[in-house]
């Protein structure tokens, strides 16, 4: 299902802020949607969730939780 | 776990700077002391709490904005906390949440500031959901313990608690006397050092054995230095040979005429054991996944041993040029690599060998290429990516842990 422009923005502040999407160091943040959907795959599999890389709804309901303000360190990139 | 830096000191003192208005402060100040209790009763670490002054770990609530804190926070849920890594040791709570003790409503205090602890002590965020330091809070637990990943990961950072050091640490504390301790071995520089065992490990990490020292080699040079029995309990230093078996997921190490297996980080029960069917004082050790087999090797000789099989060693040990051809007798270290390729190594030099077991063209080469060394110019002492005494002095806390004390 195709996100709504406000959750996306929500959905790419909550991936930036905690490190699973890197922002780029120049030009504008224009995430391709393999990036996105990446960065999706390593938040499920981290939160121990079924890894689609799609917004559903236990994504949705785990993105919501108090948490820590760290960023993780659960990005393909760290994890290899 | 993943480990984001360590204190060059284990005994820290910490400032409660303010307190929240939800939590009386009793209740409060009990709260944030059992955090800093938990991981101090699992590693060599004290804490002192100091009432005025400057402390190495300071807690303290904010809202939204804070003129001391460039991290905003959210107001009630989402972010809760955050902290600083060492030797920063700020701590830092939102004061829009609803801190509680005792209780499943609310936030618990004391949990959020065992986890950021955590981090201010050098941990991050482990991917164990039920760890403390998973990055999301689980909600109150009455009878809350750490994780097992927890202590693994404050252990590695830290090393193990020891009755008996903290015993002796307070004694100290209190009489200023100096420990009799002992000497490690000299600390080795990765880029010039001759190895005693070498290992493709556990999730393909590379680690390099000397002296009581290990590292882990990466694509950018070679990692801090660790003591040996920091990262694996009851293992001495000066290694004679190191190998992991993917096979069993057992790595094996050897010294003189024993034998120690640990899963991980963690030495098998019975172990170490006594080297009967080989010869003790082994030059290296490698294992070999096209048969599946760990290779042992002394002398000109070696030994075929199938872990998981009676293995007939009568035939044995046969010549290392019969099956290795070109390598050195006698190698300080051997291991095969994740690029499928074999590799010896002795003195300042190693070999690579070819699918035909052959040593490869262009070799041996010197082992700085291999710990991924930039060569250093009489006017450079410390290029980047160098790992020079003096930076690893930096990293290191040369002070034997308790667990050095008792191995020693």
């Amino acid at each position: 299902r195709a996100l709504g422009s406000t959750e996306k923005e929500a959905v790419l502040d909550y991936l930036l802020q905690y490190g699973y999407l890197q922002k780029p160091l120049e030009g504008a943040v224009d995430f391709r949607l393999e990036d996105i959907t990446e960065a999706l795959r390593a938040f499920q599999e981290a939160s121990d969730l079924p890894v689609s890389g799609q917004m559903d709804d236990d994504t949705r309901a785990r993105m919501k939780l108090p948490r820590c303000g760290l960023e993780d360190p659960f990005n393909q990139k760290t994890l290899k | 776990f993943l480990l984001l830096g360590r204190w060059r000191k284990k005994h820290l003192t910490y400032r409660v700077l303010n307190l929240p208005s939800t939590l009386s402060p009793s209740r409060a100040r009990a709260a944030l002391h059992q955090a800093f209790k938990y991981w101090s009763s699992v590693a060599p670490l004290t804490f002192r709490e100091v009432k005025a002054g400057w402390a190495d770990i300071r807690l303290s609530f904010h809202g939204r904005h804070s003129p001391y804190c460039s991290n905003s926070f959210d107001g009630p849920g989402k972010v809760l906390a955050h902290a600083d890594i060492p030797e920063l040791g700020s701590v830092h709570f939102d004061n829009d949440e609803f801190w509680t003790e005792g209780t499943y409503k609310g936030v618990n205090l004391r949990i959020i500031a065992a986890h950021e602890v955590g981090h201010a002590l050098g941990l991050g965020h482990s991917r164990y959901t039920q760890a403390l330091m998973a990055p999301v809070y689980a909600g109150y637990q009455p009878y809350f313990r750490l994780h097992p990943d927890d202590v693994a990961g404050i252990q590695a950072l830290y090393g193990k608690k020891n009755p008996e050091a903290e015993d002796e640490e307070e004694e100290i504390r209190l009489s200023t006397v100096s420990p009799v301790t002992t000497k490690p071995s000299p600390m080795p520089n990765p880029c010039s050092t001759e190895l005693d065992a070498m290992m493709l490990g556990p999730r393909g990490k590379t680690y390099a054995f000397k002296g009581d020292y290990v590292w882990t080699v990466t694509d950018s040079g070679p990692g801090p230095l660790f003591r040996v029995s920091a990262l694996w309990e009851g293992l001495p230093g000066n290694l004679d040979a190191a190998v992991y078996s993917p096979r069993t997921g057992w790595i094996h190490f050897f010294k003189g005429n024993k034998v120690w297996r640990y899963v991980g980080f963690r030495m098998s029960p019975g172990f170490p054991m006594k080297l009967n069917r080989v010869e003790p004082n082994l030059d290296a050790a490698l294992y070999w996944p096209v048969n599946q087999k760990v290779f042992l090797f002394k002398g000109s000789g070696y030994w075929q041993w199938d872990e998981l099989a009676r293995t007939d060693f009568s035939r044995y040990p046969k010549p290392i040029k019969e099956l290795f051809t070109g390598v050195p007798d006698r190698p300080s270290a051997a291991m095969s690599w994740q690029d499928g390729q074999v590799y010896f190594f002795k003195g300042k030099e190693y070999w690579r060998l070819n699918q035909q077991l052959r040593v490869a063209k262009g070799y041996p080469r010197n082992v700085t290429h291999w710990m991924h060394c930039r060569p250093q110019t009489p006017d450079t002492n410390s290029l980047p990516g160098d790992v020079t005494p003096s930076s690893t002095v930096t990293i290191l806390d040369t002070t034997p842990s308790a667990a050095d004390l008792v191995l020693d």
